[in-house]
């Protein structure tokens, strides 16, 4: 479900994107960053095969991320402002660096960019909610794709849960990004259920 | 072994 969720949201995504001819309330930033998560983390395509549902998910993350980018920065550029797109992903790269280093499984450079790969996910949709509390609303098509995308990490919880009762293994670099990634959509799902789900606009309080 | 190092989710 929670892998559904998260296609569910690219699928979403690239539908605003083409009906309305615009990327317009979309951070760059935080799409940026995800072309560098999956990058990172799935470098393993070349070595490790788990399945080929695994490997077509992979290939299609990484994919349609770079996809999303060359829409945004070539053919819908004009509708892109840059202006309000303003956070600073170094103060995500260096952390998410820095924790990589400190936890994972091997020290080893594959190994450090998965961690790394992992908290950066768990950060990257920043700059993306710090556009919008700028502009303190969002078209409705927005703010599902979000919702999508929120979903799905909170969807793996039942699932390691799940993991490590069945299966007695638990994952606890994933598991605490997990948690904190999804935190951090705490607040927007608020407003989500309370306004757009009840058919009003996506508008944050002044 | 309760570690899952084996890269098997997305």
């Amino acid at each position: 479900a929670g892998d559904i969720s998260h296609l569910a949201s690219i699928v979403i995504l690239l539908h605003k994107i083409y009906t309305s001819h615009s990327c317009r309330g979309i951070s760059f930033k935080t799409q940026a960053l995800y072309v560098l998560v999956f990058l990172t983390r799935y470098l393993d395509l070349f070595w490790h095969w788990v399945s080929l549902y695994n490997t077509a998910m992979k290939v299609f993350f990484i994919a349609s991320s770079v996809y999303v980018l060359y829409l945004m920065k070539y053919k819908y550029r004009p509708t892109h402002d840059p202006s309000i797109d303003t956070f600073k992903v170094e103060y995500l790269l260096g952390p998410c660096l820095i924790l990589g280093l400190i936890f994972n499984y091997e020290f080893k450079f594959t190994e450090i960019l998965w961690s790394f790969s992992i908290w950066l996910e768990a950060v990257a949709i920043l700059p993306q909610l710090f556009m919008l509390q700028r502009t303190g609303e969002a078209e409705a098509i927005t703010t599902h794709y979000l919702a999508a995308l929120g979903a799905y990490r909170a969807l793996y919880i039942p699932n390691w849960i799940w993991r490590y009762f069945g299966d007695n293994v638990v994952d606890p670099i994933a598991v605490v990004a997990g948690l904190v990634q999804t935190g951090l959509y705490l607040d927007f799902f608020y407003v989500y259920f309370t306004k757009v789900l009840q058919g009003q606009k996506f508008e944050l309080p002044a | 072994e309760i570690l899952r190092t084996e890269k098997d989710e997305l």
